[in-house]
């Protein structure tokens, strides 16, 4: 990616699978 | 171009596979060691261990369900390892350190037995 601006997201990035149901 | 790279995107995704880990959900074989059974994914085995690795990608062994380690294995430093690979944090207790490093040797996690090594170094006033 040498080049690309890169942003940072800094937050969760997918679902949370929970422990249990 | 930009691009956006999501900085928690590996440990978010390592954190689910725990949890399907812990739920027994999608786990595809039973590693045995000597009467202590674990669950896990294959996949993450081979991502996290050189002799996993070997195994699963041997066409011959790669269908097995159960997998039994070299009866010398310690089963609680095998259960820290695999708690590692699951969640990057390895707990090193001066009680246990010779029988995680020497698991770490026989599974082929290389950077885990140089950490192991450190540890010793740095805990040995001698």
């Amino acid at each position: 990616y040498e080049g690309v601006n890169t942003i940072k997201e800094m937050g969760r990035s997918i679902h949370e699978i929970p422990r249990q149901d | 171009d930009s691009c956006i790279q999501f900085t928690r995107h590996a440990s978010d995704v390592l954190l689910n596979l725990n949890r399907l880990r812990s739920r027994d959900i999608l786990t595809d074989v039973t590693i045995l060691v000597n009467r202590q059974q674990f669950r896990a994914h294959k996949t993450v085995l081979m991502a996290c261990s050189g002799l996993f690795y070997t195994i699963f990608t041997d066409s011959h062994k790669c269908n097995l369900s159960a997998i039994s380690l070299d009866p010398k294995v310690d089963p609680e430093g095998f259960a820290i390892l695999l708690e590692f690979m699951y969640t990057s944090r390895l707990t090193l207790k001066e009680s246990l350190i010779m029988s995680i490093m020497n698991t770490a040797i026989y599974l082929q996690m290389d950077h885990v037995v140089d950490t192991c090594h450190r540890f010793i170094k740095t805990s040995d006033p001698s």
